[in-house]
């Protein structure tokens, strides 16, 4: 057989090699492409919303520059007038929207702990946000878990809707703890 | 040469006085009044006078912007406020330049504003070059990063003057990137990609530019970032920085399989060429592309017929003109030898015209080798259609540009045969009639050969292809499956098949997806 | 081994490393809802 680099002996010593030692798994054996976070399968162009060479995720819609008419961009005459962003002060719709545009961000906790301060839960399983139905108390309330008719937001439909469900209590999150400053 | 006196103090004034301007509420309502105001004043203070008082102005203005920017992100006051602090100066001097640019000459001038765009670039590149040679490893990226990318957004915002000189503003832009690609500017390196690889430059190259006129200006910067990664992939040994920069790139060839495709597939020969022979996966990238209103069948189809699929007639396009790499006194003898198989000594004297040097890794001229196969390859699919024939082992065998590639692979020592079985397999692409010529003639290949470690070296490179995470072009995996499963390549009798478990084991797993 | 041009490249390179480009660096000044990157916990959507 071939006993330099180039026949298989060269080819089994490179793979018994990369067994052990994961830079040269890189770039000959390669990695999985489809954690790069791409969405390689999307009908939709990836330029569009490519981020960055070293981003593992696409660009959010709101860090998408785009050329608006000038006569859109107030921000300078009324910066001074503007409120203070105080989440207490908004509604649901508008925490929710917060709290799935802002993954990885400072916001997205701030959206999370007024909500669960207004007895919204997030489960951590099911990935949704749960609260009791109005005015429907739970059919069954145990130490560990209760059961009963449930609202939940429908991040698909983008409204609440209700579905009856068993509720693990160590399945919820508990209330973000928000950082001092 | 020295600044003229005064020069420095005056255009450190003038350009605070802009950034002023910039950041005060009226700019939107009255910007163009301000605007030309700014200019008239420049003019006044003679700064716009000549060429040359021009481009000391942006040098000095970009170097005091640069040295703000350092002074920010240096102060530890700053922390978390210091990147803002440096958007705050150089965004204001992007809006300086772009307005220059648009007031320069007439309105219908578009000459004068491209010239000037491109004196202000190459002059921050300048600048650049000059900060990354002077501080080295304290170089920071961050003021020319927002410099080019603030530029690009407004020179390629819809405008009426703006748009009229699109293309002339790309190519200014590929000139400057260009200019201060990683080989030149490494510690700008990872800037310089997510630059070339930003959402609107990409769009605006790729997509917008008629006739794909920017294709070429594309293919230069990615030829720029392969050549500059190449030596350390070589290696194989990846620090973290330089896995850093190989994933980002792998990232936009991503985008661009996804997307732009048919860039991928004009341009594959010389990225193949650029690219070290280990980098499979990002070859594999590469070649896995095909045209988007092509269907491809599946390759694992029982009985598929490739001869009979009508895309095999078709040539696919390589660019750029790879023939001038083989050098013009070795094509004359090349032409001759497919058209009269003299003299005999051409084949004995081909491996010395491919062979540099004598050291190991290094011996041969493997651009020379890629450009020879394909050229030798077209040459036998041309003469095939002549004969009103299609290639297939039968139709190849016996044709002088057999003779070349059989003489080559027999009298190549096993790193020439390792390249030039490479050069063949880097043609194993989307369904046309390079991919299928190409593998007629790597199963040929195999079938005629007497000698084992042949067939050996063959199948390490296929199997070097498949046994990478995916893609897999499409010609390489009809040629492997055909190998296996066709009796007449007698494939699992041969020893280097049962050589090790590992081997097998690899063999039998490929097999076991192809079957 | 890698010459002494390629040392210096890779040395440049190891110290760009250190402070990669940041997302903001591409995008314009948003100076009512900024981006505050901030390590949410992993069962919270992350893009």
């Amino acid at each position: 057989m071939v006993q330099d680099h180039y026949g298989m002996v060269g080819l089994l010593t490179f793979i018994r090699g990369a067994e052990t030692d994961p830079n040269l798994v890189a770039l000959a054996l390669g990695s999985d492409l489809t954690t790069l976070g791409l969405h390689l399968n999307s009908p939709e162009s990836l330029y569009s919303t490519f981020s960055s060479p070293f981003a593992d995720s696409p660009s959010r819609p709101q860090d998408i520059d785009y050329p608006v008419p000038q006569e859109y961009l107030i921000h300078s005459y009324i910066r001074d007038k503007l409120a203070p962003i105080r989440l207490s002060k908004y509604n649901e719709d508008l925490l929710f929207y917060l709290y799935y545009t802002s993954g990885g961000d400072l916001l997205q906790l701030l959206a999370a702990h007024e909500l669960y301060t207004r007895d919204w839960r997030y489960h951590k399983e099911e990935k949704i946000w749960i609260t009791r139905a109005p005015n429907m108390r739970p059919t069954k309330v145990e130490t560990t878990y209760e059961e009963g008719t449930y609202c939940y937001f429908d991040l698909g439909t983008w409204r609440k809707a209700h579905r009856d469900m068993k509720v693990e209590y160590d399945r919820l999150a508990e209330r973000p703890s928000i950082p001092p400053a | 040469l020295e600044d003229p006196p005064g020069l420095y103090e005056k255009v450190e004034y003038l350009l605070s006085e802009w950034v002023r301007h910039f950041h005060q509420p009226g700019l939107l309502r009255d910007g163009d009044k301000i605007y030309a105001a700014y200019v008239a004043r420049l003019q006044q203070q003679g700064i716009l006078k000549n060429d040359d008082l021009i481009q000391r102005f942006f040098r000095i203005s970009m170097e005091m912007c640069v040295e703000l920017c350092y002074r920010t992100l240096n102060d530890p006051v700053n922390g978390g406020m210091s990147r803002p602090k440096c958007y705050h100066t150089m965004d204001a001097f992007v809006k300086l330049v772009v307005v220059l640019v648009r007031y320069s000459g007439e309105s219908s001038n578009t000459l004068a504003k491209v010239n000037l765009l491109n004196k202000v670039l190459l002059t921050v590149t300048q600048v650049l070059l000059a900060d990354h040679e002077k501080r080295q490893v304290e170089f920071h990226q961050l003021p020319y990063h927002r410099f080019f990318i603030m530029i690009l957004n407004d020179l390629c915002s819809p405008d009426p003057v703006f748009d009229a000189i699109n293309f002339p503003v790309l190519q200014c832009f590929c000139t400057a990137y260009h200019m201060v690609r990683p080989s030149k500017a490494p510690g700008f390196a990872y800037t310089w990609l997510e630059l070339i690889s930003h959402r609107v430059f990409v769009s605006k190259l790729l997509l917008q530019t008629p006739q794909q006129k920017g294709w070429p200006l594309f293919h230069q910067l990615l030829i720029d970032v392969f050549k500059f990664l190449s030596p350390f992939l070589r290696n194989a040994e990846l620090v973290k920085p330089t896995q850093t920069l190989y994933k980002g790139t792998l990232r936009v060839l991503l985008v661009l399989l996804h997307d732009f495709p048919e860039f991928l597939c004009d341009y594959h020969f010389s990225f193949c060429d650029v690219i070290p022979p280990n980098c499979i996966q990002m070859r594999n990238l590469i070649l896995s592309a095909f045209p988007r209103n092509m269907r491809l069948p599946d390759p694992f189809t029982p009985n598929l017929k490739v001869e009979l699929l009508p895309d095999i007639q078709n040539a696919p396009r390589i660019l750029p003109a790879y023939i001038q790499l083989i050098i013009p006194d070795l094509k004359k003898n090349l032409d001759n030898y497919i058209k009269t198989r003299a003299p005999v000594t051409f084949l004995q004297e081909l491996r010395g015209h491919l062979q540099i040097s004598s050291e190991p890794g290094k011996q041969y001229n493997s651009s020379l080798i890629n450009a020879l196969v394909l050229y030798v390859g077209t040459q036998a699919i041309a003469f095939i259609h002549s004969k009103s024939g299609t290639p297939s082992p039968t139709t190849i065998a016996h044709t002088a540009h057999m003779d070349i590639f059989q003489h080559l692979v027999v009298d190549l020592d096993t790193e020439g045969r390792y390249l030039f079985l490479n050069a063949i397999a880097n043609q194993l692409r989307y369904p046309n009639s390079h991919t299928h010529f190409f593998s007629c003639a790597l199963l040929s290949l195999f079938a005629e050969t007497n000698h084992e470690a042949i067939q050996e070296q063959i199948t390490r490179v296929l199997l070097e292809r498949l046994i990478v995470n995916r893609p897999h072009p499409w010609g390489l995996l009809i040629t492997f499956i055909d190998l296996i499963k066709n009796p007449t390549y007698n494939f699992w009798k041969h020893d280097f098949v049962h050589c090790a478990p590992e081997i097998e084991r690899l063999f039998e797993s490929v097999a076991k997806s192809c079957m | 081994s890698l010459g002494q041009d390629k040392v210096y490249q890779l040395r440049m390179l190891e110290s760009a490393y250190k402070h990669m480009p940041e997302p903001s660096d591409s995008e314009k000044v948003r100076p009512y809802l900024q981006r505050t990157p901030y390590p949410t916990p992993p069962y919270h959507p992350q893009h």
